[in-house]
């Protein structure tokens, strides 16, 4: 839809073995990752920029959803916090998603996500909020009791320093003895991009 | 037995957390 105006905007994608180089992503998959890129862009506000409506609807799937942790996920995409994704702070953020990222980057990833007040930890109070979000998003119905005692549970495991709140080692001790906390870190579909985002050879400014 | 579960295991599985979606044509 936005194709033509993409390819002459100056916001469009430039030296794809720079980012290729400062990203876990090959050449190639940069470019695939472009196509995917133009596609999510396009399909609200055309303007060459991923905002959160288009985020939303190639997540969902409709727009009419709201979502604590989608909203939270934008959020931390938006590394130049003006409301709208860039390409280049798209590829970036979904670098830490690739398979072959370093798990350490991962953890301090999800640490950000989690640290929803961004304070440098996890309270229990953010820990409720986002296991209330979670039910309330899948339409599930757990009694009080039991969601307070889901998180005494996950802190008496997680907060080895009984100060009420999950730090940044603490949460990467947790993780390491649970590593499928990580599982939502990983994107195996990073790995088939350019399969599944064949016309990038069509674009592709580089030879193989 | 979701009362065994830790939070973060249930926070992991909300659907704003799973972008594998965004692949999805």
């Amino acid at each position: 839809c936005c194709e033509i105006e993409l390819q002459n905007n100056p916001r469009g994608l430039r030296e794809p073995q720079i980012l290729a180089r400062e990203t876990n992503f090959s050449v190639s998959e940069i470019e695939a990752l472009y196509e995917l890129f133009k596609k999510i862009s396009c399909a609200v506000i055309d303007d060459g920029l991923i905002n959160k409506e288009d985020f939303q609807l190639a997540l969902f799937k409709t727009n009419k959803r709201k979502s604590l942790f989608a909203d939270r996920v934008f959020d931390l995409f938006d590394i130049n916090h003006n409301g709208a994704l860039g390409f280049e702070e798209f590829a970036r953020a979904l670098s830490v998603f690739h398979p072959s990222a370093p798990v350490e980057d991962k953890i301090e990833f999800s640490f950000k996500l989690y640290d929803l007040k961004q304070q440098g930890y996890i309270e229990r109070q953010e820990v409720k909020q986002m296991v209330v979000a979670t039910l309330a998003e899948s339409g599930m119905d757990l009694a009080d009791e039991i969601v307070e005692s889901i998180i005494d549970k996950t802190f008496e495991d997680a907060d080895t320093k009984h100060d009420g709140r999950i730090d940044k080692e603490e949460w990467r001790n947790l993780v390491l003895r649970h590593p499928s906390l990580l599982k939502n870190m990983t994107l195996q579909y990073l790995m088939d991009i350019t399969t599944a985002f064949p016309s990038f050879v069509f674009h592709s400014q580089v030879d193989d | 037995r979701p009362s065994l579960m830790n939070a973060f295991e249930l926070i992991s599985t909300s659907q704003g957390l799973n972008l594998s979606t965004l692949f999805e044509k």
